[in-house]
């Protein structure tokens, strides 16, 4: 489904090279469930925008369905991803002028569906998260563990195939991780979703069913999780 | 030290009213450790913003060092703050045109500390969090882990009393994150600083000494922790 092949991420500093990942190949196959785990600064968050499709490689390919994206124009590669991508990002990324439900009705929007069924799945997507009460605060107005609950709607919005969560619950109390962990858990084993989350906590990483290690931007580690 | 009385703090939001904090009483001694805990929305940063006196209440009355702060006009309380309290922002708060470098050196350039040793000072900082080969990036170039940490440097640069932290190591992986929880423990423990954290980790709370409970904007605990 997603291929890295020899991907490196290098960034110019001056007269210095920060080589955020390194020679970087591997394979996600649909239906997957991986956890990418590594230190702070290891180069998870750099990979995640690769594999959404965000960023682009400095050297080496990267392979949605089959297709190279360096290949594809910008509104192929839009459009690829809008239907098939869903993106928690580790800052959230909310729109600070649209309320919680404009944002979550945002990808929606973008993907044409009618305003009755957008609302419909809008609203129900916050009520999974437990913000009902919170449907029309801005961003400013909600605390962090609110905006990230907004950002987990809003990336499963249009059902996408694929889940991308960037520390999904770095924000949240155990009780509403668990929560969330649980709706991930279940799109992947019931709605056969692929579903890839950088996470530095091991527990959480336990959902997983494939365990990828990153260390200075090069994966030093990629195994399955038994327990799953 | 600080102290609040019958404390609100409510939101207009059209027709509804959030009450963020209920009825808040509570007092804080000096050389305290104390871990706030409860639920995503509970009103923990409310109240943090609060202590740090960043923010009026709606009903009630904040003391620090036995002043009202509603009868201290903005610079005086500007500079009661500024020497006094060092905060760690859930969200970082820190400063996108400027160098982790420059970050560091703001508040002690607020209190007109001379340059070399200044730098001296923002140096120590950032290497005892890791963050030496860092100094002269940008927060857009840093990971979250790494935006943190210099949040983190910055709060400590003038060696405040009090040190304010919302949920300091929520973007870090373990072995970081203990790093951290060392450096806090080791600023009370040793040097007699007072430390009001926000943590939805239990196993963080265990380094506070005191664990005050919210839920829906209430103290519905106030409990010294015996392991401390
Ligand atoms: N400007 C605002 N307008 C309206 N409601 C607000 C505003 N700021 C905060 N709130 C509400 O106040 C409540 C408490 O928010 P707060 O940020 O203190 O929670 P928290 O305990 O820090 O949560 P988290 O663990 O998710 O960070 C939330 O329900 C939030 O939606
Ligand atoms: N625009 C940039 N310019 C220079 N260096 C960068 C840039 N973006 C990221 N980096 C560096 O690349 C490395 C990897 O960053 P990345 O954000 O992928 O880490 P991470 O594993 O997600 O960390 P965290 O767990 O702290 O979120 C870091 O050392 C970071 O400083
Ligand atoms: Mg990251
Ligand atoms: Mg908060």
């Amino acid at each position: 489904l997603i291929a890295f092949r020899n991907v490196w991420k290098t960034y110019q500093m001056g007269e210095i090279q920060v080589n955020a990942l390194k020679d970087v190949s591997v394979e996600f196959k649909k239906g997957e469930f991986a956890a990418i785990i590594g230190p702070s600064g290891s180069g998870k968050s750099t990979m995640m925008n690769l594999v959404g499709c965000l960023d682009i490689p400095s050297k080496g390919s990267i392979f949605l369905k089959d297709q190279n994206i360096a290949q594809l124009d910008e509104s192929d590669l839009a459009g690829l991803r809008g239907g098939t991508i869903g993106f928690v990002f580790q800052q959230y990324n909310l729109i600070p002028g649209m309320t919680a439900l404009e944002n979550v009705l945002l990808p929606l929007e973008i993907q044409e569906i009618d305003d009755a069924p957008a609302e419909k799945q809008a609203k129900e997507l916050l009520a999974l998260v437990g913000l009902s009460d919170h449907i029309r605060h801005r961003p400013s107005q909600l605390s962090g563990g609110q905006q990230q609950r907004v950002s987990i709607a809003r990336a499963l919005a249009c059902s996408p195939e694929v889940v991308l969560a960037d520390e999904p619950t770095g924000a949240l109390d155990s009780v509403t991780g668990s929560e969330v962990m649980a709706i991930l858990h279940r799109l992947w084993k019931e709605n056969g979703k692929t579903i890839i989350m950088v996470t530095h906590d091991m527990h959480l990483a336990q959902y997983a069913r494939r365990h990828i290690e990153l260390k200075d931007g090069a994966i030093i580690r990629d195994e399955i999780n038994e327990n799953q």
